[in-house]
């Protein structure tokens, strides 16, 4: 059975689908782990990303979230060149469906229970979430079982992150009691720039604790120009330090997810 | 009567609120206009980035969107210490307000309702748009006669300006058919990565032509600093590079406005 793990938060840009990405792609070509990424954010920018390597599905995303129930994640998905790694394409009707689940019963379940058997596929499925906590990321906090926060040095970004915990403690109480936050990555990290590192570290520290991830992921143009090509990190630029530092970041994952 | 200017991309952390907030202090700071920004993201980021100078309001913003008609943004605005400048401050009731809008008749129209008066008191209003293509954005896009369009040098953000620029064409034709692109600003532009920048640079002309402003933003650490001590970018560092660029942009912007 998989372990969920959604990549959230509120705050824009701070590189939630470069980490989604990366990570799947890791997980799944280093640790030998049948890896599932779903795209929950209407940008369908998971697809932009690694557009090189993702062949359009028959079923998209949105009808499996909108059908009655008993629908799957696994009617949705796409192999991609990467063995292990599958994803769900983009689907361009995500945004009206986002809507349209507003008025369902347990608008909030919808993922979850249309991953019950999509689970048993897969050792870890990845969820990259848009920046916002609307009825998709909450279907991905109440499907998942980890959450990883991503966060760049900026205030505004750490305001995300707290408003995040603040919306997975009413998740937690209600919806998912087992939802577990795995860390707050620190993302973008411009060395250059270490009177606002050091601020924002202090006050993540300070707010919870070692929540902190102990990997750090730097600016490393490599990253966006992967993405301009449409393959990922280890595909593009393997030698680069967004490579390795993504690499140590599915390590440390893959130290927490049940042995194979 | 005040031109309404939409800062609104889908792609987020491109720089829309760092845009809207500088802007917004130059046009007041400088070019002695009358300025309202309206802060129409759950975030309430503009509040974030200038919170030694914003005094909390009687009125959400909400309650005006949300009240039956006859209602003005201008009962939920606030001063600050930049003398000029107005804001409508952190609204926690905005995101609610947002779904609630969506079973309104003309749902779309009803901020530009809300600024019919607030428009005679103003020469300029900004609106800082969440990033999506939601209800409030939508509301932007709808109230505003200019829309300026950030987007950084990455493939993912150059994806939300062709998301935005299909939906204004939807807007303008149904709902708002004097709505202008004033242009594409490029933002968070890193002078080392000129791979990645000429290329975007490239596609923008192709696609868009002209459309691409004549000031760039450059990356530059003051501006972020300038949000952590919660002040504009001209109070915090009036020497930097953002602060120059800004103005530029302002010099710019002036120029399109009709004249004091
Ligand atoms: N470590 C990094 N170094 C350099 N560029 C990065 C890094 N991480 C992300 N980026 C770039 O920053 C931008 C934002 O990243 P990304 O789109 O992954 O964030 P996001 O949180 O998914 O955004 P959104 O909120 O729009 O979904 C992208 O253009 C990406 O290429
Ligand atoms: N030119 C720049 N140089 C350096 N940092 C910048 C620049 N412009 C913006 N930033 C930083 O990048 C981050 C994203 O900017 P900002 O929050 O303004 O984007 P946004 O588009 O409003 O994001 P959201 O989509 O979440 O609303 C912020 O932390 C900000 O401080
Ligand atoms: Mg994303
Ligand atoms: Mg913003």
């Amino acid at each position: 059975k998989a372990t969920v793990i959604a990549i959230a938060t509120r705050k824009g840009g701070v590189g939630k689908t470069t980490t989604s990405v990366a990570l799947a792609a890791a997980l799944a070509r280093f640790h030998g782990r049948r890896v599932l990424l779903v795209d929950l954010d209407p940008q369908g920018h998971v697809t932009t990303a690694l557009k090189t390597i993702v062949a359009p599905t028959g079923t998209p995303l949105s009808q499996v979230l909108l059908a009655d129930r008993g629908a799957e994640v696994l009617d949705a998905i796409s192999p991609t060149s990467i063995p292990n790694l599958w994803v769900t394409p983009y689907d361009p009707n995500l945004s009206a469906a986002e809507d349209i689940l507003g008025s369902r019963i347990g608008k909030e379940m919808v993922l979850r229970d249309a991953l019950r058997i999509t689970r048993t596929h897969f050792d870890v499925i990845v969820l990259d979430c848009p920046p916002n906590l609307g009825n998709l990321s909450l279907n991905g906090l109440v499907a998942a079982d980890r959450v990883l926060v991503p966060c760049d040095p900026s205030p505004l970004a750490l305001n995300g992150v707290h408003a995040l915990v603040d919306a997975i403690e009413t998740i937690a109480a209600r919806l998912n009691p087992d939802l577990d936050v795995m860390g707050v990555l620190l993302t973008r990290v411009d060395g250059r720039n270490t009177t606002v590192n050091d601020a924002i570290v202090k006050e993540i520290e300070k707010t919870y604790g070692h929540a902190l991830m102990p990997v750090r992921i730097g600016v490393n143009s490599d990253l966006a120009k992967a993405q301009m090509e449409g393959r990922d990190i280890f595909a593009f630029a393997p030698d680069s330090r967004g490579a390795a530092q993504y690499r140590d970041l599915a390590d440390h994952v893959a130290a927490v997810l049940p042995a194979l």
